[in-house]
This record gives structure tokens, sequence and C-alpha cells, in this order.
């Protein structure tokens, strides 16, 4: 188990007074296959840790911290080098605050987007959602089963097989509203058709701001299909889902690196309470094992 | 002269970054690269530069043999089950999005091709439109599907179906699960109770072939759980390098029978171990 591999090689350099260069080879190493468990993009990884072990190797550790404390120490400024401190929330500005949501098929939209809107309701918005998914079967009805209990407004069609004009008419359906949450199909990078669909959709909408659903479990693929993503139209924002699974969520942090767009909020769940706020510390932490 | 460990290492190198790149897990890529150094090393070469086309050639035998796991041919156990009168029943488990329903709208719309009368068991009774979503595809592949109300018991929904199956004459049985994460033991308690009412003949786990490393934790749970009896991958239209095939063949040593291409009814093809190895190789 990595976790204990990466444990064993920290105590290692824990154990040390002064650096030792082969056990810090070591430590690199162990790091890097921890990262590739975590599905952090290979190239990534390579990179990351020819940097880290530079600098572990160059830099003089701090009076009074040892090895180990500066091996980490390092590690860790380069991962968060990467995500940023801390995300930033949803910043409202102009009203109405309007949010495209976006994502491979199945990698949680729908339900991500009844939490948020249930997170916004909790701090005194007024959300409102616009369904224009025509491809997958009862999306329209999952998405009024999530916003029912909520009395969140619900704008959709399942008769309309055209998600301009539902895009369209929704946000023209709710522009009093604080903010309207903008439900997409899901799509992937080798479907032009709908990258380009995806590209029409954000001109109708003209979106405050783009959020990019990716799943927790996604391995290497990620940095591509973000990268399709990011070519429709400016990210703003990532949400990682499925992180209450075992999966480490690396391929986000790939994503993250390919198109800077910060990551703000994770899925724990399947419940509308299931979203937090995305956390730094917890993300790598939990990537390292 | 005979390969040499260090004649090994760049090429060996490559190939173990270009299995990782391809979505293979880490655990799998690094025993496969191994069993090819073992493979090779000691082994008479001609020329120094045959390493690379013997390395080669050890890996995609390797991949061969791992992915070259005897399966159960369903259409044959159709129609045993047709001449039985006893209903074939599909269980499919996995954890969240990975396409489940879908792929059971694919396989139904299949074998109602070849003159099959499949039954649907909406057994999702959880999620929010998942009655609606496959009642919907019912509609559309006009079988019958039997579904109770939201929050049913998933077991006694899957009960249902094989009983009016059994009593129709109807020769499969798919029943469709809430997606559920190994690592949340109620659901996977649940998902253990409906394999006791039911007890299904084939338990199929359907995965997303874009899955990274997590796709080892996925099957070896499911499997420990209820047992897979075959193995589906979706969402290989989305240029996924399919890594995770590999891997799940390795970990669970099941077959992967079919490959999801696509959102449509016809969008499945059946699992070729030479589609692994082209895709690895390019
Ligand atoms: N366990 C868990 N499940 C999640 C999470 N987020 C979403 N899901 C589940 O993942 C599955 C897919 O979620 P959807 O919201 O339908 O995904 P989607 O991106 O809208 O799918 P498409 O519209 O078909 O592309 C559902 O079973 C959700 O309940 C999460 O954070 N944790
Ligand atoms: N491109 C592509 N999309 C697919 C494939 N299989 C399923 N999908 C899409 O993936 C999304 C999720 O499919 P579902 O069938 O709802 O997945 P599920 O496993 O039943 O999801 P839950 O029940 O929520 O766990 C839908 O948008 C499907 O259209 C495939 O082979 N290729
Ligand atoms: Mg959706
Ligand atoms: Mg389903």
């Amino acid at each position: 188990n990595l976790g204990k591999n990466l444990t064993n090689t920290m105590k290692k350099l824990a154990g040390m007074a002064i650096i030792d260069e082969e056990v810090v080879k070591e430590a690199i190493k162990d790091i890097q296959r921890a990262l590739i468990q975590a599905d952090v993009n290979i190239k990534l990884v390579l990179n990351l840790s020819k940097t880290i072990e530079k600098r572990a190797l160059s830099e003089k550790p701090p009076k009074r911290v040892t090895p180990k404390e500066h091996v980490i120490k390092i590690v860790y400024e380069e991962l968060v080098h990467l995500l940023g401190e801390k995300a930033p929330e949803v910043e409202v500005e102009s009203k109405p605050f309007k949010i495209l949501f976006m994502g491979l098929q199945g990698s949680g939209k729908t339900t991500t987007i009844g939490k948020l809107a249930r997170y916004l309701q909790k701090k005194g918005f007024n959300p409102a959602v616009v369904c224009t998914d025509t491809w997958r079967p009862a999306a329209y009805e999952q998405l009024r089963q999530l916003t029912e209990s909520l009395s969140i407004p619900l704008y959709g069609d399942p008769d309309n097989e055209d998600a301009l004009d539902l895009a369209k008419k929704g946000i023209n359906k709710f522009k009093k509203q604080d903010i309207i949450i903008v439900d997409t199909a899901g799509r992937h990078k080798e479907e032009q058709d709908l990258l380009d669909e995806m590209k029409q959709i954000s001109t109708v909408v003209d979106p405050d701001e783009v959020m990019l659903v990716i799943d927790g479990t996604i391995g290497q693929q990620a940095r591509e299909q973000a990268l399709a993503f990011s070519q429709t139209t400016d990210i703003g924002s990532i949400t990682i889902t499925k992180l209450d699974g075992s999966a480490k969520g690396g391929g986000a942090l790939s994503a993250v690196a390919e198109i800077g767009a910060p990551i703000k909020f994770i899925g724990t769940g399947e419940r509308i309470e299931d979203l937090e706020a995305f956390d730094p510390d917890r993300f790598i932490s939990r990537l390292l094992g | 002269k005979t390969i040499s460990q260090g004649d090994l290492e760049d090429v060996l190198f490559e190939l173990e970054l270009s299995l990782l790149e391809g979505d293979v897990a880490l655990e799998v890529a690094e025993k496969i690269i191994k069993s090819v150094e073992n493979d090779l090393v000691g082994r008479k070469i001609k020329r120094r530069s045959d390493v690379a086309l013997h390395t080669q050639d050890a890996l995609k035998k390797a991949i061969s043999e791992i992915l070259m796991v005897k399966g159960p041919n369903v259409m044959a156990l159709a129609q045993e089950a047709r001449k039985a009168g006893e209903p074939l029943k599909l269980m499919f488990v996995g954890i969240n999005g990975t396409g489940k329903t879908t792929t059971i709208s694919k396989l139904a719309d299949y074998f109602v091709s070849k003159g099959f009368t499949p039954v649907l068991a909406a057994s999702d009774t959880f999620r929010a439109g998942a009655i609606e979503q496959i009642t919907h595809h019912a509609e559309n592949l006009k079988i019958k599907i039997i579904k109770h109300q939201k929050g049913a018991d998933p077991a006694a929904v899957a009960y249902d179906a094989v009983e009016h199956a059994r009593a129709q004459k109807k020769e499969l049985v798919f029943i469709d699960t809430a997606g559920r994460m190994q690592t949340n033991t109620n659901l996977m308690d649940e998902m253990k109770k409906i394999q006791r009412v039911v007890k299904p003949d084939l338990v199929i786990f359907v995965g997303d072939a874009l899955t990274g490393n997590d796709v080892v934790e996925q099957a070896t749970k499911f499997n420990d759980a209820v047992g897979l009896d075959g193995i589906i991958l979706t969402k290989a239209d989305a240029d996924a390098k399919g890594g995770a095939a590999l891997s799940i063949g390795y970990v669970v040593q099941k077959p992967i029978l079919f490959l999801g291409v696509g959102q449509g009814y016809k969008d499945i093809i059946e699992f070729k171990p030479d589609w692994m190895v082209e895709q690895i190789f390019g």
C-alpha cells in the first residue's frame, strides 16, 4: 500500500540529521509512485519530481528544520503552487449571475447543480436552474426531483430538442433571479458536434462563470478532456466529484495545471448536502495517501 | 549474445510509461513490466537491435494472456434459458455514473433484435430520475419494465421482475442497480441482499473506461462482495486508452465482455484482446 511506502520513506528521512542524497532520491521515487497512483498526469509527475528533487538537494533547509520536514515542505509547496492557496468562492457580482456547467458523461453535473443551488440558497441567494440536456432520458425529471423539495425554480422542456433554444428561454425566464445555473448534456472530446454545440450554448448564455465538473475517479485522460472543454469557452472553476469513494482525484490536478482554473468544490456523496468548499491541504494530504 | 537486465532498462522504462499513460494502474503496470523482464532476461538474440522487437512481442504476449479469460457466452446462455423455460438473470453493478442503465438498454436492444423478450428491473429506487430514465428506455424498446415507487426495496423490484419473467416465459431479466461507492458498506450490503434474494445467473460489473487507478479498488471490492462474472467498460469512444481493461483483467481475472462506444442503443461492441494491444501499441 503506497501510503505505507511513503510513510516508511518519510520515517527514513525523519531519522536523518542531514540531507542524504540517496534517501532523498528514494523519497522522491515514493512520492512519484504516490502521485501516479493518485492519477496525476504522468508527465506532470515527472516534471514535479524533477523540480522537487532539484530543490531538495540544492536548497539548504532552514535552521532546526529536519530533512524530512524540508522535503515534505517542498512537495507541499509545489503542489499548492499548482492548486492555488485557497479556492475563491463563487463571487456573485452582476445579476443575474449565470453559471454554466459542463463535463464528461456521468461526471456528476446534474447532481452537483442540485447541491450548488442548495449551497447558494443557504447563503441567502435566490438561484434558479435551467435544463438544456436534450440527450439524456429523464434529464429534466432528474433536476425536477432535485430542485422541487428545495423550492428552487427550474426551467426545462422535455419536448424541446434544441439546447440553444432551451438556454435562451431559460435565461430569459429567470432574468430577475440572483443566480441562474445552466445544466448541459455530458460530452467528450471526440464528439466535435457536441463541442460545437457547447460553444454556441456558451455564446447564448454568456456565462459569468463556467464550472467544469470532473469525476474524481478519472485517469490520465483528464488533461486531454479538460483541454477540449477549455477550447469551447473559458473555464472559471472546477468541481471534483465522487471523492467519497477511494479515488484521490489526481486527474483533476492535471486539469487545473492544464487550464488554470481553480478547484472550488468537491462532491462527497449523493445527497444535496454532500458538497464541500475545496480545501487544498486536505486534498494534497489525501493525494499523497 | 543474451539479453541482460541492462539492455532492457531503457526500453522497459518507456514501455511502463506508455502503459501508465494508457491508464493501466501503477501496480498492474509494474507487475506486467516485471514479468516481461523475467521473460526476456537470458534470452538469446542475434543482434542488440533485436531487443526492442523482442520486448514488444513479450509485452503483447503478456497483455493477451491477461485478457484471454474464458467468459460466459451470454447469447448461448440466453438460448439455453429459452429452452429451459427459466429466465436468465443478469444483475448490473458498479459505481455511480459509469453507464449501467444505458448499457442495459443497449443489451436489451441487442437481444430484442435477436428475437428475445427481455424484462427490465428498475432496482435503482434511490437516485433522482432513475426510474424515469430506465422507463423511457423500456418504452423506446417496447419491452416490459418492472418498477415500484421511489424508495422501494431494490431486491423486491428485482424479485418481481423475475416472477414476471417466469410467469410470462420471458427469457432474460436485466436488473439495473443504483451506482454505489465500494467504500459505502450499507450500499454494498444492499447489493449483496439483492443477490441473495434473486440469485442472478450473471453479475456484470460496469466500469468507465476513463477510470484511473481506482478501477483496481472498485473491481476488487465488488468482486469480493458479490463475485463478478463479467465486465463491461463504457465510454471507450471518448478516446479512452482503456488501460482499465488490463488493470481489471489482471486483478480479478474476469473476462471483459463488451465495450460501450457511444450513447445510442447500437453503440456496444464485443471486447477483443487485440483492441487492447492496438491501444497500447498505437
Ligand atoms: N458517491 C457520489 N456519487 C455522486 C457524486 N456526484 C454525483 N454522483 C452520482 O453520480 C451519478 C451521475 O451523476 P449525474 O449528476 O447524473 O451526472 P451527469 O454529469 O449529470 O451525467 P450526464 O448528464 O449523463 O452527463 C449519479 O448516480 C449521482 O448520484 C459524489 O460526489 N459522490
Ligand atoms: N459516450 C458515451 N457515453 C455513455 C456510454 N455509456 C453511457 N454513457 C453516458 O453516460 C452517462 C451515464 O449513464 P447512465 O447509464 O445513467 O449511468 P449509470 O451507471 O446508470 O449511472 P447511475 O445509475 O447514476 O450510477 C449518460 O449520459 C450516458 O448516456 C458510452 O459508451 N459512451
Ligand atoms: Mg446530467
Ligand atoms: Mg443508472
